[in-house]
């Protein structure tokens, strides 16, 4: 464990809180995409069925558990209780056109043929695009709450910890999870043109996020 | 050698 994991770590569970209070005091969902937050609930399930097979750490047990937890309770906010204030006509990326060839290049892009690893493989390539539903909807309203943004921000901060991590371990311990890495890579660079937006604008206090 | 299979990370 190093400290640019453990901030990752942190700005990722940051992230999911900041949603799930926004979603859970407000009331509403208006403005979230339900179907990034489906995406990141099958991240998450797709990646941690270790927990059934293997003991890492009580820090990586608990904070699994507290991910899965918080992603299906998200979930469960936008599409049961909240759901009369689920924007569906503006959430309407097509996440099938992510989930096939995610699923595809697991299979054929991965450490070893097995269900778990080949799942692992299918939750790195799911969560470097589980995002874009969440851009894509926030383009096409034109718009974002400033705490969207703030979850977005510690979002996107988290890959791009965990990149500062691999360069920290690749140095100090030749550690290098080509997979994880390149798949990173993609997913902080779907960031860049929201985190250029987020600190010329929101940090303006213009307190919404408009888009040009 | 790190064993890529026992993914200890998040």
């Amino acid at each position: 464990m190093n400290i640019f994991r453990l901030s990752g770590d942190v700005c990722h569970l940051i992230a999911i809180i900041i949603l799930f209070l926004k979603i859970w005091r407000s009331k509403s969902c208006a403005g979230i995409s339900g179907k990034s937050q489906v995406l990141f609930a099958l991240v998450f399930t797709t990646r941690y069925l270790d927990l059934f097979t293997s003991y890492i750490s009580a820090y990586n047990t608990v904070m699994k558990v507290v991910y899965l937890l918080l992603a299906y309770s998200t979930v469960g906010l936008i599409f049961f209780r909240f759901r009369n204030s689920y924007d569906s006509e503006s959430d309407s990326f097509r996440v099938e056109f992510l989930l096939v060839p995610v699923a595809g290049l697991s299979f054929l892009e991965n450490y070893a043929f097995t269900p778990l690893e080949i799942l692992w493989t299918f939750s790195i390539y799911l969560e470097s695009v589980a995002i874009l539903p969440q851009l894509f909807m926030i383009t096409k309203t034109g718009e974002a709450e400033s705490i969207t943004a703030h979850y977005l921000l510690f979002l996107g901060l988290y890959r791009a910890l965990y990149l500062a991590n691999w360069l920290w371990r690749f140095h100090t311990e030749g550690f290098y999870d080509q997979i994880a890495v390149v798949s990173g890579v993609v997913q902080t660079i779907f960031y860049c043109d929201f985190f250029y937006l987020y600190f010329t604008r929101v940090l303006r206090g213009s307190g919404k996020m408009s888009l040009p | 050698e790190y064993n890529i299979y026992n993914h200890d990370e998040l």
